[in-house]
């Protein structure tokens, strides 16, 4: 399909199995075409695509059907993130903010896994704001569960069947933490992580000695020992 | 178009080696 084919596809308002045929074909074409392809289709496309994102979130019961759409979508916008300017249009529009931090779900690790990636990509990318941007959107989509913001974050820590997720979320909370100018600020959001359960869990996580996972409380405790003596 | 592919794959990668944090604290 051309990119416009894909733009007229989402506006129809396909859903299920059709609209999951659509995104993985999406997915692949996001991922084989050259930048221009991905261009044209961002135009409209990403709106569509956010607006579906936002209506399977908006739904009070999801179907399985739901889950599988929603975790293939994710997958689409990090395949259309995978250039400069899908990235730069993520960055320049909030919504795609709040919808990612929305679909953050302890439930479904592996879409999670995938999410908090991107999250914490979004965070080391320099872009100006971008920090208290990403706490919006966390501290918006939290306020909506009636939750403190961080806890889906430290939920996805404790699922001790999931390592990849385990690894993207310490992964994620060094993205946040290191990423504020002022000291006041990084100690601040570190000790926001380690109240909301981080500070219990850390030895349980030091002791699955996995290399990828160790790298992370590494750069953890490096951080924190760093701001320690400077403050 | 080549040097504008692959952003998000090189942020994930010097994430996941803890480069991206050194970096940041140069």
């Amino acid at each position: 399909l051309s990119s416009q084919e894909y733009v007229h596809e989402l506006r129809s308002g396909i859903s299920d199995e059709k609209l999951l045929n659509c995104l993985e074909s999406l997915r692949v074409s996001l991922t084989s075409n050259p930048v221009s392809w991905v261009n044209n289709f961002g135009h409209e496309g990403l709106g569509l695509l956010l607006d579906v994102l936002e209506k399977l979130l908006d739904k009070k019961q999801q179907e399985n059907i739901d889950k599988k759409n929603q975790y293939k979508l994710i997958q689409c916008l990090k395949a259309f993130m995978n250039n400069k300017f899908g990235l730069q249009r993520i960055l320049g529009d909030e919504r795609s903010l709040l919808l990612l931090a929305r679909a953050i779900d302890p439930k479904q690790p592996n879409m999670m896994t995938e999410i908090v990636k991107i999250l914490s990509a979004i965070c080391i990318v320099g872009e100006e704001n971008i920090l208290d941007k990403l706490l919006g959107a966390i501290t918006t989509a939290a306020e909506r569960n009636n939750r403190e913001r961080f806890s889906p974050i430290v939920e996805g820590l404790e699922n001790h069947e999931a390592l990849q997720l385990q690894v993207a979320c310490m992964q994620f909370i060094n993205a946040l933490v290191t990423s504020p100018y002022e000291l006041d600020f990084r100690i601040h959001l570190r000790n926001e992580f380690l109240r909301s359960g981080l500070k219990t869990m850390l030895p349980d996580l030091k002791e699955k000695e996995n290399d990828e996972l160790d790298i992370q409380l590494k750069v953890f405790d490096e951080n924190k020992e760093d701001d320690l003596n400077e403050l | 178009e080549g040097d504008e592919t692959g952003v998000m794959d090189n942020l994930l990668e010097a994430l996941q080696s803890g480069a991206a944090f050194r970096d940041r604290r140069k």
